[in-house]
């Protein structure tokens, strides 16, 4: 395990706990996108199926627990809780992400590195991931103002993904170990779509502003 | 041969 990839795990396991924490103690989802968490649920959901037959690591296990368990309360406390759900803003949250999930089903289908279901459902996991921000993207365009935690919660996402391309990066010239062009790609595409935000988040941070994105 | 895909990363 190198540094960068514990930097990762770290960031983006601070990114779920901060969202999980502001919603659950403002009682409030205001700017939360819960097509995005929908999206990150299922991509946790059909990427650790093996975390009952592989065994890696007592961290590898408690890091998908957690993240299953985490992902899974932020979508039950928008869409059960009562007071947070009417905080739910369902008319601008409007991201068909049905349009996102067939087409990577479709493409873990045609791209993928063996034909069983769990390599399957783990393809379909890492194209699903690296489109599963755009709701909340779109959410935050729409509300044009961002407030700090939910701005936080994408600029931490975006840090997990650069961290792990860093770690694959690292992987690759010290363990001789690569990254499937599979996992490189989406990745790389994941990444981008927060360089944006990241640039925007860094202005209004610069010049100490409240973040707004361009329509 | 190196493994291919970063199966123990999460």
């Amino acid at each position: 395990m190198n540094i960068f990839r514990l930097a990762g795990d770290m960031t983006h396991l601070a990114s779920v706990l901060v969202l999980l924490l502001k919603i659950h103690t403002i009682k409030s989802c205001a700017g939360v996108s819960l097509k995005t968490q929908e999206l990150y649920a299922l991509v946790f959901a059909t990427r650790y199926l093996d975390i009952f037959t592989d065994f890696i690591s007592v961290y590898n296990t408690v890091m998908k627990l957690i993240f299953l368990g985490s992902s899974f309360s932020i979508v039950w406390y928008i869409r059960r809780h009562k007071i947070v759900r009417r905080s739910y803003d369902k008319e601008q949250d409007t991201f068909r992400h049905y349009f996102l999930v067939l087409p990577c089903l479709l493409l873990a289908l045609l791209i993928h590195e063996k034909f069983t279901v769990k390599e399957l459902l783990w393809t379909f996991s890492i194209y699903l991931e690296a489109v599963a921000i755009l709701p909340q993207l779109v959410l935050l365009q729409r509300t044009r103002n961002i407030d700090n935690l939910t701005g936080q919660y994408v600029f931490l996402l975006g840090a997990y993904r650069s961290l792990y391309i860093l770690n694959w990066i690292y992987r690759y010239f010290t363990e001789r170990h690569f990254v499937h062009w599979i996992t490189w790609i989406a990745g790389l595409v994941q990444t981008l779509l927060y360089a944006d935000f990241f640039y925007y988040y860094f202005e209004s941070w610069k010049n100490n502003v409240k973040l707004q994105l361009p329509a | 041969n190196p493994k291919s895909v970063a199966k123990d990363e999460l």
